[in-house]
């Protein structure tokens, strides 16, 4: 049978995805620092009007896929 | 979300532009009358008048390019990023790039060149990201039909923030 794709790795994969992301178009300015994974994936679901769930789930995922510009979503 | 640090916009009112490569996806003349298009969207709303300059200095300069093309931050093969553009500001200051992994169009196919020009170009008066959907501004792309295409009201009341309005 296929090697089943280990939860935790797919979800190592989705963490790098979503971090390139938000390094992309939510990056840490000054004043988010300190801020976690979590708070910074809220950042984005607050920017889209997503439900805030400070996860990655399949509407931030379809949101991540969607082609956009280039030129960060926050400015510093 | 609403401009870019410092609200850097440009001091004057006439501005110039300067195309300095084509994309093989439509003739080039479509890509002028995408671009010139793309201009009037703003000048319609505001005192700002551009005009194309071939061989000499320009404001805003446009360019389509893939990967890494020289301002270190590289386009990504098709999809995903579509362009991007530098706020006011002296050298790339003002530029738009244009992904030329992406098959560029001036219908409902792929990617409207008109639309996504539009919005570069915003950056390069100033404004910066909208999270209103349906604005121009907002930073995913959705098409619209260029023929009817009318700047939405949170693009508009930004762009004359910045700007005034054309009359005055």
């Amino acid at each position: 049978f296929p090697a089943q794709l280990k939860p935790e790795s797919r979800s190592d994969t989705d963490t790098e995805k979503i971090k390139a992301y938000l390094d992309k178009f939510f990056p840490i300015l000054e004043k988010t620092q300190s801020l976690s994974l979590e708070e910074r994936i809220k950042e984005m679901q607050r920017f889209f009007h997503l439900t805030v769930t400070g996860k990655l789930n399949a509407e931030t995922e379809e949101t991540m896929k969607q082609p956009r510009c280039g030129v960060p979503d926050t400015a510093d | 979300y609403k401009t870019f640090p410092g609200n850097p916009r440009w001091k004057r009112t006439h501005l110039t532009y300067k195309i300095v490569n084509y994309t093989p996806d439509l003739p080039q003349k479509k890509v002028d009358d995408a671009i010139r298009r793309a201009f009037m969207v703003w000048s319609d709303v505001t005192p700002l008048q551009f005009r194309r300059v071939f061989k000499t200095h320009a404001d805003i300069v446009i360019r389509f390019a893939r990967r890494e093309h020289g301002d270190g931050q590289p386009f990504d093969g098709r999809g995903a990023v579509l362009a991007h553009a530098f706020y006011p500001g002296e050298g790339i200051g003002g530029d738009a790039h244009f992904d030329d992994d992406e098959r560029w169009s001036e219908v409902n196919q792929e990617v409207n060149l008109f639309l996504v020009a539009a919005h570069e170009f915003g950056h390069s008066l100033g404004l910066g990201h909208s999270n209103v959907r349906g604005a121009l501004m907002y930073p995913s792309y959705s098409y619209v039909n260029p023929a009817t295409f009318r700047l939405p009201e949170d693009d508009r009341r930004r762009i004359q923030k910045l700007y005034g309005t054309k009359s005055s």
